[in-house]
């Protein structure tokens, strides 16, 4: 379902060229469970934003359920990714001025799901995630990881076909990480395809398959050799 | 050096009221390496902005250095920070149209370090951290791992008598971790007092002496009971 086949990132400003990713290659089946992790600046939120949709590459194909990606316009790309894409973010990028319950809101609207459906859809996740209590709240007004449970929220309450989740357990204590683990195995066994990022190699190892990424780079983890800091 | 007493901070809407901490009571000696853990929401960054003077508390009475807090206004407020106090926060708070280089030096202006004294502190810290090679970077041009090393190398070029690291490793791999810990390890030893909130128990093994906090309180972890999510 997904197809990547020579895909190079490059960012490029006036001052610095930064290859992020090389000669990417990967086929990704539709249900699987894949677990990416490399060391801090090696690609990996660029390779799920790539996958997401959400920036471009310079070289190479991306093949998404059948499309071809580079053929797509704005629009299209756009009604992919609310229909079929749930991201969950490193940085939650939470909206600062609706509250949790609007937040989660977000991606059902675009969506047009209908008024009683979203309702319930939200009430479901934020207890799942154990914020009922805080629907009210606004960003400002939570913790790092209750922040982390609503970005959380708002994908499981989407239900999409593809998951992308970056770091999803990074600010949460290990109670809630395994909870929130035990909520992504759920989604998956219900046939959602999850690509995750992580740095824990225990939650990694909840996942059915492991890629590893090395200076921009999918490699086989036994060819990986302690590299200096970069 | 740090003495707490019956603490209590209460954030206060018109529509919300959320008890943060509940009569918190605590010492902390010059030079101890404390490690703070607890679940999420339950208090550890608000522990850490009171410590820090960045928050007001509600009750109690709060002795830094010898120093009533609730004695000190504004200005004095600001100086103790700048020159005591080194935060690592919990989502990095870069200055976003500052590069790296600029970002570890705000603190050291501050306190108006001469230039050349400041320059070799930056270039010290960031090669300590792994990113002299991004020092034009700005915060948006960097990974989550390496904005939350400039934050990390933003305390480590202050060299303040105390650190407040607010999950410094959340957002690095095991291998960059080990060496951030190994920092604040040889920081330590130099006789900074140093108070980490983090979910890792690796990470809080490493330091001398554990606090849990649970629902806004100070407990003793041999009374911890298994609580439901909020
Ligand atoms: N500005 C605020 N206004 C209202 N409530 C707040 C505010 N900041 C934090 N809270 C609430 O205070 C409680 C403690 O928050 P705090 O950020 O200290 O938790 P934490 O232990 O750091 O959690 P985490 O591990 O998720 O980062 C939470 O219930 C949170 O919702
Ligand atoms: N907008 C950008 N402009 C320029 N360079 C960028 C940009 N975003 C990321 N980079 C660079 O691309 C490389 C990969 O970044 P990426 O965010 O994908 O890493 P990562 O594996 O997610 O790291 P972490 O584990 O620290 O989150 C890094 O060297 C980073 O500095
Ligand atoms: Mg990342
Ligand atoms: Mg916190």
């Amino acid at each position: 379902m997904l197809k990547m086949k020579g895909v190079s990132k490059i960012y490029r400003t006036e001052l610095l060229e930064t290859q992020a990713l090389r000669n990417f290659s990967l086929h990704v089946k539709a249900g699987e469970f894949i677990a990416v992790m490399g060391p801090s600046g090696s690609g990996k939120s660029t390779f799920l934003n790539v996958t997401g949709l959400l920036d471009s590459f310079n070289e190479g194909t991306y093949e998404l359920d059948g499309v071809d990606v580079s053929r797509l316009n704005d629009n299209e790309m756009s009604r992919i990714r609310n229909e079929k894409i749930g991201f969950i973010f490193q940085s939650f990028n939470l909206i600062p001025d609706l509250d949790v319950a609007d937040n989660v809101d977000v991606p059902l609207r675009y969506r047009r799901l209908p008024a009683r459906d979203r309702k319930q859809r939200i009430e479901w996740a934020l207890e799942t995630v154990g914020l009922s209590g805080r629907r009210h709240h606004l960003p400002s007004q939570l913790s790092g990881g209750q922040q982390q449970r609503v970005a959380i929220a708002r994908v499981l309450a989407g239900d999409p076909c593809i998951i992308l989740a970056d770091e999803p357990t990074g600010n949460l204590d290990s109670a809630m990480s395994h909870e929130i683990m035990g909520l992504l195995e759920e989604v998956h066994e219900r046939g959602t395809t999850v690509i995750m990022v992580t740095h824990s190699t225990e939650c990694a190892a909840r996942a059915n398959r492991q890629l590893h990424i090395f200076d921009g780079r999918l490699v086989d983890v036994e060819r990986v050799v302690p590299m200096p800091l970069n």
